[in-house]
């Protein structure tokens, strides 16, 4: 563990916080992908079936947890009380080719061919296009409330500091897992465009617009 | 550490 990867973890549990904070003070899910949650849940399932067969650490284990049972709660909350304010037209991205490619990269790429290994594989992949149905409902719609945006942002961060953990573990550990690292920088590279208009309009209190 | 894996990775 670095500080890096601390403080990523940190707002990576900080985005689903505020992502809930978000749901219960407006009671509503409006401008929130049902898809990109319930890629994050098949996400953290298909990771973390380690839980069962390999213990890192008491924190390592309570986050797993975490994310597992938050994100079942979001899509509860996005399914049931929320319904109402759910627009589904505007969740539009076809999710089966993310399904299907991550498959498909999981297959090629897997370091060893076991189950829990390939589907760890396959959670890497996923969670690297993960946000797509996010960021095409945030085009479509073209502004966020500016609560969604700070979610965003916690989450773009999340990813760009696991870039800076990965180049520290290279320094100080030599170690480098080429499947992690060259997700992650796809992954976070999709929040380019994101974090532009963010740092250019947000953090000056304005509202978020695309251009 | 020869893992190539990073699984303590969250």
């Amino acid at each position: 563990m670095n500080i890096f990867r601390l403080v990523a973890d940190l707002m990576h549990l900080g985005s689903i916080l505020i992502l809930l904070l978000k749901m219960f003070t407006s009671r509503s899910c409006a401008g929130i992908s049902f898809k990109t949650q319930a890629l994050y849940l098949i996400v953290f399932v298909t990771r973390y079936l380690d839980l069962f067969t390999h213990f890192v650490s008491v924190y390592n284990t309570f986050m797993k947890i975490f994310f597992i049972s938050s994100a079942g709660y979001i899509l509860y909350m996005m399914r049931v009380p929320l319904k109402d304010t759910y627009n589904k037209h505007l969740d539009a991205f076809r999710w089966e080719f993310l399904l299907g490619g991550a498959g498909v990269l999981a297959l090629v790429f897997t370091h060893k061919y076991t189950v829990i290994e390939t589907l760890w594989t396959y959670s890497i992949f996923l969670e690297m296009m993960a946000i797509l149905p996010q960021l095409l409902q945030l085009q479509r719609t073209g502004e966020a409330e500016t609560i969604t945006t700070h979610y965003l942002f916690a989450l773009g961060a999340y990813r760009a500091l696991y870039i800076v953990n990965w180049i520290y573990r290279y320094e100080t550990e030599h170690h480098v897992d080429a499947i992690s690292t060259m997700a992650g920088i796809v992954q976070t590279a999709l929040y380019c465009d994101f974090f532009y208009v963010y740092f250019t309009r947000v953090l000056k209190g304005k509202r978020f617009k695309l251009p | 550490n020869d893992s190539p894996k990073n699984h303590d990775e969250l």
